[in-house]
């Protein structure tokens, strides 16, 4: 139907997959692309990069493991600053467990282990925030250590992926995943005010969920009733040079 | 009557005179996401080739086809048995998946990689 948005089109073939899905995920038209620049996009950018080609062929020794990833910004955080050298975020990201469609493989938080703010040079950790004794340590994930893997130079990847399953996964309904950030002034900058408030504006740490489809693929055709079976083996050609 | 029809079937050279180039066969094409509109939450890539399938199926299926035997069996209740029965359609045989990098509403970042999205071969069925 020319000239109906393509919005109006999806909305009328809900049933197919794709659609269902682009129904999910796409914003409507009427909302303009969600404002997503700085560290986040630069970030996705260099995975999809490092994951397709410029036609968007998946490359053949990408090294991501699944056919989802999805970057989660936190809500939104509330910075408790101590006075003098430390300082607390925490960290609250939204997690939509559609565990139907998809099983999550890995969860790592990403981060700046060492940056400077305002001259000041700040060394930075993510823990898990818990209500009550907040403790200060990941439970070491079966897949190698939590021990953050530095990325590139300025970006950290603390696998917890066991956190997010054992806490939150399972779990029906929108859940929060709350972690703290902790920056630490560096030796050398103590004794001055650092404007800590800069810090929650800035895109300094974010969630990566990896996930895989658990769409059975089309079922995988039934086998032939033997016969045929046998005939396509042997024969195969048999119908195809009487029909010629 | 297999025999008749067979008289009648143009032989393999024949077969190419002419038909060739209308036969069912790959297109090349090639959109912009701003083109299906889909511009506002997709970020990469810019252009997207899903190709498509496009061509008469011949009465004789030749192997480059990957018809299956349905499709000769088709043929012949076209021809022999009942023409409204409609002859084989040319559509896509085998696919090729592609990564999308797009914002979802909520501002998160997505990369996924979507399955059966460009058309790499045709055949008839």
């Amino acid at each position: 139907k020319v000239g109906q948005p393509s919005t109006a089109l999806l909305a009328e073939a809900p049933t197919l997959p794709l659609i269902q899905e682009l129904l999910e995920e796409a914003p409507g038209k009427q909302q303009r692309k969600p404002q997503v620049q700085g560290h986040p996009m630069r970030y996705m950018l260099e995975l999809y990069q490092r994951s397709a080609d410029a036609h968007g062929h998946p490359r053949e020794n990408r090294t991501i493991g699944a056919t989802m990833v999805r970057l989660v910004r936190p809500l939104a955080n509330v910075a408790r600053t101590l006075r003098g050298p430390r300082h607390i975020q925490t960290l609250g990201f939204p997690l939509r467990p559609n565990w139907m469609a998809y099983q999550l493989i890995r969860a790592t938080m990403v981060y700046h282990h060492h940056f400077h703010l305002a001259g000041f040079h700040l060394s930075c950790h993510v823990e898990p925030w818990v209500q009550k004794n907040p403790s200060n340590h990941f439970p070491s994930s079966g897949r190698g250590s939590s021990k953050p893997s530095l990325l590139s130079k300025s970006w950290t990847e603390m696998d917890i992926t066991q956190h997010v399953q054992q806490r939150l996964w399972n779990h029906k309904g929108h859940r929060v995943l709350r972690l703290r950030f902790i920056c630490q002034q560096q030796k050398g900058s103590e004794g001055l005010e650092l404007p800590w408030h800069d810090m929650s504006s800035l895109d300094t740490a974010f969630l990566l969920l990896y996930f895989n489809d658990t769409h059975k693929s089309v079922q995988k055709a039934k086998l032939l009733p033997r016969g045929l079976e046998e005939f396509k083996k042997k024969d195969s050609s048999l119908l195809l040079q009487r029909a010629r | 009557r297999a025999a008749i029809i067979a008289s009648k079937i143009p032989g393999p050279a024949q077969e190419h005179v002419g038909s060739e180039s209308n036969q069912c066969s790959l297109h090349h094409f090639q959109v912009s996401f701003h083109q299906l509109g889909w511009d506002h939450w997709i970020i990469a890539p810019n252009l997207y080739t899903p190709n498509y399938c496009k061509g008469a199926c011949p009465r004789v299926l030749h192997y480059g086809l990957n018809s299956p035997n349905h499709a000769i069996i088709q043929n012949l209740v076209n021809e022999l048995v009942d023409q409204n029965v409609p002859q084989p359609s040319c559509v896509p045989y085998k696919y090729a998946p592609i990564s999308i990098l797009l914002v979802e509403a909520n501002g998160s970042i997505l990369y996924k990689e979507y399955k059966d999205m460009i058309a790499q071969s045709c055949t008839c069925r």
